[in-house]
């Protein structure tokens, strides 16, 4: 059974601006 | 065939051939005779020892080819049936002296330096060589019948391994008979004890090298009528002639070639083997620093040995406690490895890149970037081997870019994956 891949789009990156790919 | 490979290519010590190293140079003379203006000279002669002199003059003239007797004469071919002879000036005597300076061109190890005269051998002289090109002299051999008032240096000392690199002086050859054709050889190794062990003897390698010759004639020998009242048929008899000039040898290579040519500035250099370079063959080429120069020997070659950098870098250098750690096998430690390779060999894939085993390590694609998740993995850097990135908790995959079995994806980029409740 394959786990589907992370969804960047999800994430909540309030507070973690910092963290956030540039192409994201 | 080269002779500084056997047959199956393996390499071995190689020597130039032995030649006369004077043959055909430039030897500068400090005095010649009829070189400003044609002079008078005389020759003496007799049957032998104690028999009555005779003496016939002639005229030494530059100006004209069959008057002169030009420094060339020292090193043109020798015919014994027609001597040509350089000669000085009348009576240049002690403490003035003449000297002959003959530069070889490049380092030589010499055999033995010799003189053939055309006049009396000197009274006095003093062979000295260089190995910088003339910078500096070092005394070769002093000859004179007086040695200790001449040159203070005892007669015919004995010769120790602790002063082998000493000139000696001797009274030997320096009879005023014969009057002419009378010969000065000096041999280099002669009576020096590591000669048979020179292989092997730094000092005596030493020794023997050199790039210059020098020959100072300090003394003439005279029948003591210099200065009687009307000296000068007596003086004009007393001169330096000398016929051929030979300084034998072999151009020094240090086993790492078996002849000498000119470079492109037309010096003289050493055709280099053994992946060696310089002049004299005296440094490893480029690249091949893996161990350290030394000279080739007649059981050991030692020929240079390209550094190991699997096709990765094109320079590196040599490191002695490797060297020494390696058992004296490898000390050359790469430089500037090249796609995305480190080590001393190149031979493992720099923090952030792992190994493409589909390859070999010399490809140029060997390593292969490590390709971590930007919020599933906790670093950037993966596995050397299996390219593994270190997952956060309850991540999974090489890359770390899915949720583990059990985790489901969370909106925080700091736990991207949480247990299913």
């Amino acid at each position: 059974e394959v786990m589907p891949t992370l969804d960047m789009a999800l994430f909540d990156w309030t507070d973690y601006e910092d963290m956030k790919p540039v192409d994201t | 065939p080269d002779p500084c490979y056997d047959e199956p290519g393996t390499p071995r010590r190689c020597i130039p051939d032995f030649v006369n190293a004077a043959f055909g140079k430039e030897v500068r003379a400090s005095s010649t005779c009829g070189h400003k203006t044609p002079s008078r000279f005389c020759v003496l002669s007799s049957a032998d020892k104690g028999a009555e002199r005779t003496r016939t003059c002639h005229t030494c003239d530059a100006s004209d080819p069959r008057k002169y007797h030009p420094p060339a004469y020292l090193t043109d071919l020798n015919n014994p049936h027609n001597l040509t002879c350089w000669q000085s000036e009348n009576f240049v005597q002690f403490p003035q002296n003449v000297t002959l300076t003959l530069s070889l061109g490049k380092k030589f190890e010499v055999t033995y330096v010799s003189l053939q005269f055309c006049s009396p051998r000197p009274e006095s002289m003093v062979i000295y060589k260089s190995m910088d090109y003339g910078k500096t002299w070092v005394p070769f051999q002093f000859y004179s019948t007086q040695c200790r008032k001449m040159y203070n240096k005892p007669n015919r000392a004995v010769i120790t391994k602790q002063n082998e690199q000493e000139a000696v002086c001797t009274d030997s050859h320096t009879d005023m008979h014969p009057l002419s054709g009378g010969l000065i050889a000096f041999s280099t190794l002669d009576g020096r004890p590591s000669a048979h062990d020179f292989d092997n003897s730094p000092v005596l390698q030493d020794w023997v090298t050199a790039t210059d010759i020098k020959v100072v004639f300090g003394r003439l020998h005279t029948f003591g009528d210099e200065n009687e009242d009307d000296s000068e048929p007596a003086r004009d008899s007393y001169f330096y002639s000398v016929s051929d000039l030979q300084v034998g040898g072999r151009c020094k290579c240090n086993g790492h070639a078996s002849r000498c040519v000119k470079d492109r500035e037309g010096s003289l250099v050493c055709d280099c083997k053994h992946n060696t370079a310089g002049p004299e063959c005296d440094r490893c080429k480029p690249f091949h620093y893996d161990r350290p120069w030394q000279r080739a020997t007649a059981r050991e070659a030692n020929e240079c040995v390209a550094c190991n950098c699997n096709l990765h870098a094109r320079r590196c250098r040599f490191n002695m406690e490797l060297y020494k750690l390696s058992g004296r096998k490898s000390g050359g430690v790469c430089l500037n490895c090249r796609h995305n390779t480190a080590g001393r060999h190149c031979h493992y894939c720099k923090e952030g890149f792992y190994r493409d085993l589909s390859k070999p390590i010399s490809h140029r694609k060997a390593c292969k970037a490590c390709d971590c998740h930007p919020v599933g993995a906790a670093g950037k850097t993966c596995n050397q081997t299996t390219g593994q990135c270190p997952c956060k908790d309850g991540v999974a995959g090489v890359m770390c870019n899915r949720c583990a079995k059990g985790y489901q994806q969370s909106r925080s980029p700091i736990a991207p994956c949480i247990k299913i409740p």
